[in-house]
Formats: C-alpha cells, structure tokens, sequence
C-alpha cells in the first residue's frame, strides 16, 4: 500500500543519511522521490556529497565511495526491516583499510539484532570477527573446512598452516 | 534468532560432509580463490529456497550437486541444512531449536524437511515469511554485487526499495 | 612506442596541474578510495578521443571540468596532455616525439592538439589508428569490468571479439 | 572479412589456451565458434577447467577465476594485437595473493611490447612495479601525486607517510 510505502521510504532515508555520514565520517547524501505524488510509481533519486566535496552525480563516485554509498543504503533499509542472519559475500573488496575499519564498526552498531557472515580477504575484517573460518580445498575440487587463528592468516586471507582441525 | 550451524553435504564443491558452526556475533569464512566460500552462501540462499538456478551461478539446478572432481565421481544427492536457535520464537515452531533441511537428486526429485518431517517448499518458505530471511531481500549480498544496490536503470532500482517495504 | 607522461589540469579531481612520468616497463598507481586514481584512467581515455560521457563514468563531458571543492570555485577548463616517445616512428609523425592533448572549456568549446598545432578531433584519432591505443579496443581496463570480458549476452560477447579482430 | 576474423580468432584461442594454463599453473581452456559455417554471425562458447576439477559452466567459477580467465582472455587478444600502452584498474580486486603473483609474472612477458600503468591496492602488484606513485587528496577533493617507495605503503595500499616529493 502507498501509506507503508512511504513509511518504509522515509525510515530508510532516515537511516540512510545518518549511517552514510558515519561511514564516510562527514558529508551527506539523501534518497528522494522524483514523482511525491505518485509513490508506487515513482523514480528515486540517491544523492551522495563525500565530505569536502561537492555534490555531483553518483556515477563519478570512486569504486570504494560507491561501495561505502550502497553498504549506507543496504544498511539502512536493514535498520527499517531487521533481518536476523546477513551474508555479506565480498562487500569490502573495493575498500581501503580505513573505510574496512569504518565498515567493521558499523557492523557493530547491528550486533543487536542481527547476525552477520562475511566472506572476505581482507586481513582488518578478519580481525574485527568474533570466529574465523578457513575453506581449503587440500584435495582439488573439495572443498574442506579448518577452524583458523587470525594469526594463521597471511596478507590477503591465506591460510599459512591450518591448525589440525 | 540465531543460525547455530550451516551443514552442506554434496552441495558444489562440499563433496564431504562440512559444518560451520556460527557465532551469534560475526563469522567471517577466508580461504584462497574457487575453495568454497560463496558456494556457502549458495547454500543457505538454497536451502532457504531459491529457486532460480541462475541465482546460485548455474543453469539448471542440478548444477548444485557435486559432478566430480580429478579423483572423485559426481555424486547423486546435494543437501543442506539449518539449525536455527529459535528460543524467541522468531519462527512459528513451538521448539527451542529448529532444523531446516533440502535434498536434490540427480533425478530431479527434491525433499524439504523441517525438524526431520518432509514438507512442500511452500511450507518451507512459508516459514521464514516476516522474519526478513529468504532467498529475496536483504539477508544476502552475493560477490560483486554490492553496486547494484545503486542500479542507475529506474526499475531496478524501485525493485531495491520494493523489496525492503 | 612508450608514454612518457601524462598530465592532467582542471580535469575531475585534479584541480592543481599533475604530471606522472611513466616507467617504460610497469609503473603502479596508488592511493586510498577516491583520491583520483581512476581519473587518470579516464583522462588518458578522454584526450585519445572518448565521446561518451557514459564512458567516463558522467553524463555530460562537462562532468569531466574541475567543479569545485570545500575551499576552491569550479574551473573553466579541463586539460590533458600526453607525451610519447615516437623513435621508433609508430606514430605516422616524423619526430622523436609527440605530445598529443585535448581541452573542454565550460562553455562547451573542445580544443585538439597534436604537438601544439590545433587540428580537429578527426585527426587526433586518426593518429592513433592502426596502433591499437584508443578508447576502444584493450588499451583500457576499467575498474570493476574485467568480468565484463566474458559477457554472458551472446552479442556482447561478439563484441569483445569483434573489436579484437 | 571473414578470413581475417577466423584467423584472429584462432591466434587468440591459442594465446587463451596458453595463458590460461600458466596463470592457473595447469588446467585448460577453450573458445569455440558455435557455428563454424557462419563465423561472422556466430556465437562464441568460452570453456575453463581450473586444475584438479571438472569442466562446468563457466558461471559456476568463483570470483577469482572468473577474473583470471577474464585476464587470460583479455591478454590472448592483447597478443594477438598488441597495443603500446594498457591501462589496468584494480582488475587484481578478486585475486588471492598467488594468483596475484601469478598475474604479475604475467605481466612479464608482455613487458617487451608492451608498457602497463595498473591501478591497484594489493601490496604484491606494487611489489612488482617498476615505478610507484601515490595519488593523495590532502586539500579534499583535490588530487595530487607524490612519489612512493614500496616501503612508504602500508597494508592494501594506504600511503603511510608520503615523502617529501
Ligand atoms: N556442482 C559442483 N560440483 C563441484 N564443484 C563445483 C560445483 N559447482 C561449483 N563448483 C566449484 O566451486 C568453485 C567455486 O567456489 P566458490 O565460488 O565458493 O569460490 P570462492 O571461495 O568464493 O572463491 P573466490 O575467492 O574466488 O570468490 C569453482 O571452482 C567451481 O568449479
Ligand atoms: N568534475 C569533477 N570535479 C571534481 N571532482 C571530481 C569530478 N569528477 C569526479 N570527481 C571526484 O573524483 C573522485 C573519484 O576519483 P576516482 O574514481 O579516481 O577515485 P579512485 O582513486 O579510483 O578510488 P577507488 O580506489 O575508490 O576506486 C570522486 O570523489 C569524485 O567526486
Ligand atoms: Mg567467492
Ligand atoms: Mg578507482
């Protein structure tokens, strides 16, 4: 119905603005409705102003402050519909180690109510999970699961020496 | 409600019986290229129901029964299950723990199974209905598709904000 | 035929004139996300002739003029030149070397230049023909499509082919 | 001409099939004509068995080996046509940090004909480049370049302190 439409919308947009600020530690981007008169219809604008630079199209947007854009809207229409487990397979593939950092803290701030699996190779995220696993495939095309030590994990997420597992 | 464990057995390339036993908090999964990580989130996606093969990276579902490796043949049955900690009752069940279970055979034929008893795939997705999980919406973010959140066509990108409301 | 640099003035992020001198082998660019590394892909683009603002991650060329920052106004003009070692006569030009560039002014005005001499966007591709650099073709890998050269659309992938041929 | 396509085609396929098995240290590859008759107007099949595991759809490859299939593709065409100068951004973004070595040594071969500028965050890409830059936005939204020693970068690419440059 329109009326859950646009109360859906509008708690997105809510949270959208205040986790985009977060992540991006300033700046401010919005979500908006071209056509208000005709919400189930209408197209939607996102707007995204990393800080200290000017407001222009979301295609110039740099591979990671795109990334950062649309982990600010996922989250935030997660924040309006709570879903309690969230894989996330990769999504920090095209952050920086201080976008990573801001990434991982965010997680933290939906622990409460939602449980999250990341795939990742990257050693900051590995560092902020609370349990660490390794996928090997010791025999070709087999894949095998080793209970792994931050500390066995080389640059990019090589698993250096299993433990005995 | 919590994920207590993620059991595959036959699915891709989990030709040996593998679990992943998850935090409440985060579980982050490592591992070098083509070991298994994403085919675990093609795991839960399936087992949850998905039904499009293509949404799992293949063209028919049978693509998700392990076919072999240099040393081992193709096996007849891919399976997949879910214990879900349900004390809260998140899940209309009246048990503190609930399992969900998915079979396919080579044949073709397909079981699903919650806490051991063979139900529809309707039942089985019936019974994530409201709690946000399932193969749709926002409990999955796949590898490379984190930009798509953004989608720059206007209809997909009303379908990123239909989902959500 | 080798690079020897690239300048960039007034083009997207780089408000201040910069020059990077290239090695004759594998020169590396770096940087934390949005700093500007990706611009200097489309301002080596731009100035080999690319029309599509598309393309260019802008919808119009404008996009690509210096607009602004927290502290600095907009700039008129954008600016890129680049200067190649033609010993080896590759360029069907009788000299050592080349300077090849290129200019959008905001009120629309486009400037070509080959070693100083104003000629027309025509000829500055035609200087390149032949030599497989250009906004076409291999020369340019752009972040984020490298999955783009196995396209599963049968057409695009006769693209990829075609373009090879 | 159809002659000039076959013939193109067929150096490719054969630089795929070579660069393929190198930079997946065994395996094999294919690129098909789906129908031979008619060359022009047909579609192109793209095959790729990863060492120790069977041929499948090539939908069903991880992320990291679609991207080196992807490369071996791009760089069998860059042989058969070699252009002066490629520009690569951040194409290692999936690789695992062998695979990433292996796509560097790559690189090597094509050194002779060809000069690379490659965008990248991974620390072993770096390791291998000839000649490093930084791109920095200390004024925001204002790039610069600063010239960086391998040792001046930290983890995935941070630019820890930029010499005086
Ligand atoms: N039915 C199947 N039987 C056996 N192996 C399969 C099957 N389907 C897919 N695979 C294999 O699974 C591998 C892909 O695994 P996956 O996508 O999980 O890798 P990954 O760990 O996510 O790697 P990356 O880091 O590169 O993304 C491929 O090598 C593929 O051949
Ligand atoms: N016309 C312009 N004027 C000023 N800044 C611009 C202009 N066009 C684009 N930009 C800015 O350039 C930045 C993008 O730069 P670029 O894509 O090169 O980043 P990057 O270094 O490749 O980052 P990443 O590692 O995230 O891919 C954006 O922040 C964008 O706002
Ligand atoms: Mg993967
Ligand atoms: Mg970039």
């Amino acid at each position: 119905s329109t009326k859950l439409f646009i109360e859906t919308f509008d708690r997105v947009r809510d949270h959208f603005q205040g986790i985009f600020r977060k992540l991006f530690g300033g700046g401010r981007a919005d979500i908006v409705l071209v056509d208000p008169e005709n919400p189930l219809e209408s197209g939607i604008e996102i707007t995204a102003k990393p800080p200290g630079k000017e407001a222009r199209s979301i295609t110039l947007l740099s591979g990671g402050e795109r990334t950062l854009t649309a982990v600010s809207l996922l989250f935030a229409i997660i924040r309006a519909h709570p879903c309690p487990c969230c894989l996330l397979d990769e999504v920090d593939a095209a952050l920086d180690e201080d976008n990573t950092e801001r990434f991982c803290m965010l997680l933290d701030e939906f622990l409460g109510r939602t449980q999250f699996v990341l795939i990742t190779h990257s050693r900051r995220t590995m560092a902020r999970a609370d349990l660490l696993y390794g996928v090997t495939m010791g025999e070709r095309g087999v894949s095998r699961r080793v209970g792994v030590r931050f500390e066995d994990v080389g640059e990019n997420g090589e698993i250096k020496e299993p433990p005995t597992a | 409600m919590k994920l207590k464990f993620i059991e595959l057995f036959g699915f891709k390339s989990f030709a040996e019986r593998v679990r992943f036993d998850l935090d409440r908090g985060v579980t982050a999964i490592v591992g070098p290229n083509g070991c298994g990580k994403s085919n675990v989130v093609d795991a839960v996606k399936w087992v949850l129901g998905e039904q499009r093969a293509r949404s799992l990276r293949g063209n028919e579902m049978t693509d998700v029964i392990f076919n072999g490796s240099e040393r081992r043949p193709p096996m007849d049955m891919a399976e997949v299950k879910l214990v879900f900690d349900n004390t809260e009752r998140v899940l209309p069940v009246d048990r503190d723990e609930v399992a969900i279970g998915r079979r396919l055979f080579r044949s073709g034929e397909s079981e699903y199974l919650i806490d051991g008893q063979n139900v529809r795939l309707k039942d089985l997705r019936e019974l994530f209905m409201g709690t946000g999980l399932g193969p749709g919406g926002y409990s999955f973010m796949e590898q490379g598709k984190i930009d798509s959140v953004l989608a720059s066509n206007p209809t997909d990108r009303r379908k990123v904000f239909e989902e959500a409301a």
